[in-house]
C-alpha cells in the first residue's frame, strides 16, 4: 500500500484528509508564520456542517462572530490579508445584518485554499520539515 | 473571550478527519 506521506504529495486534500499530513502541515505553516490560514480553513468547513442540526442558531451567530473577528476583521491578518476585499466586506455584511447562511465563508475558504495550493503546498512538499518525515 | 476561542477550537477539530 502507498505510505501515507506520498499521498500527502497527490493534492492538498490528500494532505488535509490525513491527521498526520495536517499536523506536519500545520508546524510547516506555523514555522512560516501562517498557521492561521489552516486553522481558518478548518473553521470555515467546520462551520458549514454545522448546518445539519438544526435549533442553534445563537452557537451559528456567535461562531459566525468569533471566525470574523479572529481572521478577517484584523487587516494586517494572514487570512485577511489573502482574502478580496469585496470578500471580507460581504462576510462583514452578513455578520452586521445577522444574516447568518451556512455558505457564508466559502467564497473566503476558497480564495485561501487556492492560496495554500499555489503556494504553501508546494512549498511544503519541499521542505526540510516534510523531507525528513519522509 | 475565552468561551469564543473554546467555540472556534470545538469548530475547527469537528472539520478535522477522525483517526484512522
Amino acid at each position: 500500500p502507498t505510505p501515507p506521506y506520498l499521498k500527502w504529495a497527490e493534492s492538498l486534500h490528500s494532505l488535509l484528509d490525513d491527521q498526520d499530513g495536517i499536523h506536519l502541515f500545520r508546524t510547516f505553516l506555523k514555522q512560516e508564520e501562517c498557521a492561521d490560514m489552516l486553522d481558518f480553513w478548518f473553521a470555515c468547513s467546520g462551520f458549514r456542517k454545522l448546518e445539519a442540526n438544526e435549533g442553534n442558531e445563537e452557537k451559528k451567530v456567535k461562531l459566525a462572530k468569533a471566525i470574523y473577528k479572529k481572521y478577517i476583521l484584523d487587516n494586517n491578518g494572514i487570512v485577511s490579508r489573502q482574502i478580496k476585499p469585496a470578500t471580507k466586506s460581504f462576510i462583514k455584511d452578513c455578520v452586521m445584518k445577522l444574516h447568518i447562511d451556512p455558505a457564508m465563508f466559502d467564497q473566503a475558504q476558497t480564495e485561501i485554499q487556492t492560496m495554500m495550493e499555489e503556494n504553501t503546498y508546494p512549498l511544503f512538499l519541499k521542505s526540510d520539515i516534510y523531507l525528513e518525515y519522509t | 473571550i475565552d468561551s469564543e476561542d473554546d467555540l472556534l477550537q470545538e469548530c475547527i477539530s469537528s472539520a478535522m478527519p477522525k483517526k484512522k
